[in-house]
């Protein structure tokens, strides 16, 4: 699984 | 998305716009410092880094960060090109943009590699990225103060980029309550940024309230 990090902010 | 963070964006958005505006319209630069505009640049370049990995969070995610990479890089290009159009004002700026960004860099580069989410190079600069916008606005605060004076555009556009991170506060509670998310690091940072922008805040209040008390009868 990916694991990198989603930022949804900008 | 919640009202919070769609005003912050859009504070955000304004505050770029005035400054392009201010330039561009008074056609002078006094007053701006290039450090802070130069920094921005690097908070951009290295929190959205994501874009080249193409997992794109949303459309407006998107178009709102090619759009602060390249205003943040058009302000540069059009500070830079004063340099010929107007070289004594370019000249006054760098005796007066005197803030040693050195330390900024250094601190918020050590501050990454020690907080950050993941000891990945798009995580230490993501974290770096949002130390550094958390003082970028320092040597733009310092030229204002040891200045004494501003044209009221430049004012105007601290004032909407502290709003920005301000109005991010209430988004990270309105999130944590509603999603049960929230983002350290970036709640750190967003804190300090409220506060460096805290006495500004205070000035700029006082500014205004003084000019409308004088203009009560």
């Amino acid at each position: 699984v990916d694991s990198t990090i989603v930022h949804d902010e900008l | 998305m919640n009202p919070f963070r769609i005003l912050g964006d859009l504070s955000h958005l304004a505050s770029i716009l005035v400054l392009i505006f201010n330039i561009k319209s008074t056609n002078t630069i006094e007053g701006i410092s290039i450090k802070t505009q130069v920094l921005y640049v690097l908070v951009f370049l290295t929190r959205y880094l994501d874009l080249f990995s193409f997992r794109l969070v949303s459309f407006y995610n998107t178009i709102m960060k090619l759009f602060f990479i390249s205003s943040s890089i058009y302000v540069v290009v059009l500070l830079q090109r004063s340099k010929t159009t107007q070289a004594v004002a370019y000249k006054t700026m760098l005796l007066t943009d005197t803030f040693k960004v050195q330390y900024i860099l250094l601190g918020t580069l050590i501050a990454a590699f020690v907080i950050n989410h993941k000891f990945t190079f798009v995580e230490i600069a993501w974290s770096f990225s949002v130390w550094l916008e958390s003082v970028a606005i320092l040597p733009q605060l310092f030229m204002l103060s040891k200045s004494g004076k501003s044209k009221s555009l430049t004012v105007h556009y601290i004032f909407a980029l502290g709003l920005y991170r301000t109005l991010y506060i209430p988004n990270w509670i309105w999130r944590y309550h509603t999603e049960g998310v929230i983002d350290k690091i970036a709640l750190a940072a967003g804190i300090i940024q409220t506060l460096v922008y805290s006495d500004f805040f205070y000035l700029y209040y006082k500014k205004v309230i003084k000019r409308s008390a004088l203009n009560l009868p």
